[in-house]
């Protein structure tokens, strides 16, 4: 059930939750029983971050149905074959797809401790045996044999993350929507900047995604609803940025209405700077367009709203308030596939227009097209305009985008 | 606890408790010997030494116990007896150096008795062919064996 055949660093669960449990023979005496399973629950989230995995403690299962077992002794242990040492030297240990045993005798502290060994820091590296994967001498590796005493953010570096994952495979999954959030600020001196911030989001939590790091936020997932007030909690379809000379408005929809956020006071509007009530019908709001939508995008270009249902996709005109000419029109007439027969079709799910990278991308499934920019023009005139280049993996262009057990969702 | 002992000897950690450290040849063998940097000696006979970690909870504890019976060959902990076992030795200790970041000296010198004491986990650093042979004795065992009865 637990093994496949394999060497060293290759052998993984054949599944993809896993159950773990502190066992009740094997509590600390140094820490009380909660702050034992906060840390391991801790220690357990920070693997599901960065893989496909997720962990549930069970605390009622039979014992035997648990994946992973941890517990606390000293010298002989648990039916243990590996005597520990006492104080110094060996901490703990790990079986092969099984238990971890942690030697009492050690001072394991909690995170922010400060001094002992971090509880947290062993627990991680104990789990990634458990796992599957060996010690590496390599600085910066949760899974170097000795100990390092290090500040209490230690996170998994890159590497680790590759290591899991080619056991595991990447994180790979659907999105309500992904967007860039932007928003001005004054720095010290008073001048006014805008920044932005990448954000994905599916179903009921959402990720903020590093662009210069190459991942998520160090403790993503969230809560839809603890990060954005006021907006549906769950199942967002789109987020519009309008973004002119005179307006700059930002828009969530869900169904057959639409909110205006906040973006000063991080929240949605009741009531927006020009009276408008929300949440608002899309039809008052946007009139023709149809609701529900797909997903949606305003491309500053042509101060348009691109508006995405089925195979279909709705110009609308924000200046005169209506519907372009023309509209609607196919999704495969308006971004024509440049390899052929490589297009979404229809029912996207996210239509994505990329500060960091210039560009648009259209996501379906666990695949995105990016859209021929004018850049691609210069250097290939004869790309079609708005032409869709071939599909890629999203979690090859976007990486470490996990789920977490929904029992660890902050 | 809330309260401690007013002689504080449940807060000090008993003489008994304490890691024995890494001084001499003998116990930095048997530190190389458990994590996989030093082979036990006619690796045959001790397949399966104290060394190897059991890899899945169907190994009965009946199996494990009787491997810890055997355990490494005493010729390991006595004083070097041919040339081939202090080259053995050496060549063990510099790829130890060698990955921990040390001088590549082959000798036990000081840098490396400290890095040795260092707090670390118990899992062997080296132990790809040791998990195989392992694995592949032991399904052997199985076939020959009584069925076995799961004790956990």
């Amino acid at each position: 059930r637990k093994r496949a055949a394999g060497k060293w660093g290759h052998m993984a669960f054949s599944k993809s939750v896993l159950t773990w449990r502190l066992i009740g023979e094997g509590y600390s005496t140094q820490l009380s029983v909660d702050e034992q399973r906060y840390v391991f629950r801790l220690a357990f989230r920070m693997w599901s971050e960065v893989s496909p995995l997720e962990f549930e403690e069970n605390l009622y299962s039979p014992l035997e149905e648990i994946d992973i077992r941890l517990g606390f002794g000293t010298g002989r242990h648990l039916g243990c074959v590996q005597r520990f040492d006492g104080a110094g030297r060996e901490f703990a240990h790990a079986w092969f797809l099984g238990d971890i045993h942690f030697d009492d005798d050690e001072h394991f502290t909690v995170p922010n401790t400060g001094d002992g060994i971090s509880l947290l820091k062993v627990a991680v590296h104990e789990i990634g045996h458990v796992l599957g994967l060996p010690h590496v001498y390599r600085t910066g590796s949760i899974m170097q044999p000795s100990y390092r005493p290090q500040d209490s953010t230690f996170e998994l570096d890159w590497l680790d993350r590759k290591a899991v994952q080619y056991l595991y495979g990447g994180c790979k999954g659907r999105f309500s929507t992904v967007f860039d959030w932007v928003r001005k600020e004054r720095t010290q001196y008073g001048e006014v900047v805008v920044r932005f911030s990448t954000y994905f989001m599916r179903d009921d939590w959402y990720w903020l995604y590093e662009n210069r790091n190459n991942r998520t936020r160090y403790g993503d997932p969230v809560s839809v609803r603890v990060g954005w007030h006021g907006i549906p909690p769950a199942g967002v379809d789109a987020y519009v940025h309008v973004w002119t000379r005179r307006t700059d408005a930002a828009y969530f929809f869900k169904g057959v209405k639409y909110w205006r956020y906040d973006n000063e006071n991080d929240q949605a509007f009741s009531e927006d700077p020009d009276g408008q009530h929300y949440p608002r019908l899309i039809s008052e709001g946007f009139p023709g367009v149809p609701a529900p939508i797909d997903t949606a995008y305003y491309d500053r270009r042509d101060a348009h709203i691109y508006f995405f249902r089925g195979s279909m996709v709705y110009r609308f005109d924000v200046r005169a308030n209506q519907l372009a000419a023309g509209s609607p029109r196919k999704i495969t007439e308006l971004f024509p596939p440049i390899a052929r027969g490589d297009h979404p079709v229809s029912n996207l799910d996210a239509a994505y227009f990329s500060y960091t990278h210039n560009a648009l991308f259209l996501l379906k499934g666990t695949s995105y097209w990016r859209v021929v920019g004018n850049r691609d023009h210069r250097l290939k005139a004869s790309l079609p305009h708005n032409g869709l280049l071939p599909r890629r993996e999203v979690d090859q262009q976007w990486f470490d985008i996990c789920d977490v057990h929904v029992s660890t969702l902050k | 606890k809330i309260f401690h002992s007013r002689d504080h000897s449940d807060v000090e950690i008993a003489p008994s408790h304490q890691a024995e450290l890494i001084t001499d040849r003998d116990t930095a063998e048997q530190f190389l010997l458990k994590y996989g940097f030093l082979k036990p000696v006619n690796s045959e006979k001790a397949q399966s030494s104290s060394t190897d970690m059991p890899t899945d909870a169907a190994i009965s504890l009946e199996d494990t116990v009787a491997f810890v019976q055997e355990g490494p060959s005493s010729s390991r902990s006595g004083t070097p007896e041919n040339s081939s076992e202090i080259s053995d030795f050496s060549e063990a200790l510099r790829e130890f150096q060698r990955l921990s970041g040390l001088p590549v000296t082959g000798l036990l010198d000081d840098a490396t008795r400290t890095s040795m004491n260092k707090p670390r986990c118990g899992v062997p650093d080296k132990e790809e062919k040791l998990i195989e042979t392992l694995e592949s004795s032991l399904i052997e065992k199985r076939h020959l064996a009584a069925p076995v009865r799961k004790i956990r």
